[in-house]
């Protein structure tokens, strides 16, 4: 997982 | 977005809100590790500063917000406002042990060498081990309010709707992200004995008292 796609979750 | 994610977003929502609405009604945080809600406060610190650079959505930024603010408001409540309540003798968890090793950890695997990546990275890490002062308090005073069970409860049952979620995404997005999981399963399997506890004992409305 790259950074930026996983970073949709709280 | 799915419904595992979107239950488990609630589920956390509810835990932050009853421990608040808790210390706020009883005035008063007896029972309650002042360390672990610091913790989670660094928790939300470190992993929301992508506030101030990207906007995702009004949902993801509005409840960034009220998590942050909550934690903050419970910080304060407890070593402030209520802190004639605190009970710092059996709060005595050695926070040390657990911020250290995880920034050590952070800093070592992480997907990313990039201050954001590493902060985010510090507080997964972080937040799998911050309920630990709490449930060791529990276990040193040997029970725990029936509300800060339920508190326990919507905060462990959080990370395993996660656990979902990833499963979900992987299979549906071929996406997942093992840092996330890896923590994720640690911070939900040191829940496993107080899930025990809270269906064997609060859910048949008896007390949580533990073996003393």
């Amino acid at each position: 997982a790259k950074l930026g796609y996983f970073k949709d979750e709280l | 977005m799915n419904v595992f994610r979107l239950t488990g977003d609630l589920s956390h929502l509810a835990a932050i809100i009853i421990l608040l609405l808790k210390i706020w009604k009883s005035r008063s945080c007896a029972g309650i590790s002042g360390k672990s809600q610091i913790l989670f406060a660094i928790v939300f610190t470190t992993r929301y500063l992508d506030l101030l650079t990207s906007f995702i959505s009004i949902y993801n930024t509005s409840m960034k917000v009220i998590y942050i603010g909550c934690a903050y408001a419970t910080v304060y409540l407890i070593y402030m406002k209520f802190r004639a309540t605190y009970d710092g003798n059996h709060d005595s968890f050695r926070v040390e042990f657990l911020v250290v090793p995880v920034g050590g950890l952070a800093v070592l695997v992480n997907h990313d060498f990039s201050f954001l990546e590493i902060l985010w990275t510090f507080s997964i890490y972080l937040e799998s081990v911050a309920i630990l002062p709490q449930l060791f308090m529990i276990s040193k005073t040997g029970e725990a309010e029936t509300i800060t069970t339920h508190y326990l409860f919507c905060l462990g049952l959080y990370r395993a709707l996660y656990l979902l979620n990833w499963i979900w995404r992987f299979y549906f997005e071929s996406f997942f992200d093992m840092i996330a999981i890896v923590a994720g399963v640690v911070q939900t399997v040191l829940y496993c004995d107080f899930f025990y506890l809270y269906i064997t004992k609060v859910l048949k409305g008896k007390k949580l008292s533990l073996p003393a």
